[in-house]
């Protein structure tokens, strides 16, 4: 099946989003 | 119009479901009793409520650990999980408490949440952080310590993502191996 990744990047952005 | 863009209201969704583990050793206390679950979290926005709002890792007192598994496996090697694995295990000097072990422990958190070991990631169980006077000690946890291969893989890309120099060595110890003996006797399974 799919796999759900986030590479460290993204999830750096995700950090600061409300 | 003032209609809310789904992206930027729901929460992004986790491979895996993680529960983040706190240990404080309190001599008068059970072993056990003093390992506790902070909470657990599965999408990534949880995880970084949880993160922003605990202490960090350089700041615990010292025989203090954190520990983030996936849900269902505890954080030791007796774990029907963990038995058949192992650790790569970094050791920090000294003096690494303040440079780099926040970065690490991060990078490897990082890591496990977005599932960054590739086609390897189900070989994860989790990892911990211990704080040591003796200088703290980074894990990362593995399911099978007969998959050579894909162990070598998930220690270079660990080694990758705390920006380890390729001429620093780490070690692979299988617990099988380190099951009741001390630390520093026990010999690497393997190392990159």
């Amino acid at each position: 099946g799919t796999r759900i990744v986030y590479d460290r990047s993204r999830l750096m952005q995700l950090r600061n989003s409300p | 119009d003032d209609v809310l863009d789904p992206e930027s209201v729901i929460k992004h969704p986790l491979q895996n479901s993680w529960a983040m583990w706190f240990f404080k050793n309190d001599k008068g206390r059970d072993w056990k009793d003093n390992l506790r679950v902070i909470t657990t979290f599965d999408t990534v926005e949880d995880f970084w409520g949880l993160y922003n709002h605990t202490l960090p890792a350089s700041r615990l007192q010292s025989g203090c650990d954190y520990s983030v598994f996936k849900a269902g496996i505890q954080p030791m090697w007796e774990d029907a999980q963990n038995k058949k694995g192992g650790r790569w295990l970094i050791n920090l000097n000294k003096s690494q408490r303040q440079t780099h072990l926040d970065d690490f422990w991060l990078e490897t958190l990082l890591c496990l949440i977005g599932e960054g070991f590739d086609e390897h990631s189900d070989d994860i169980c989790g990892a911990t952080v211990n704080i040591r006077t003796k200088g703290d000690k980074l894990g990362l946890w593995t399911r099978d310590a007969n998959k050579i291969e894909a162990t070598k893989k998930i220690g270079l890309k660990l080694k990758e993502s705390l920006n380890v120099p390729s001429k620093i060595v780490i070690g692979f110890q299988a617990h099988s191996d380190t099951a009741g003996k001390a630390g520093s006797t026990v010999k690497n399974r393997f190392t990159v």
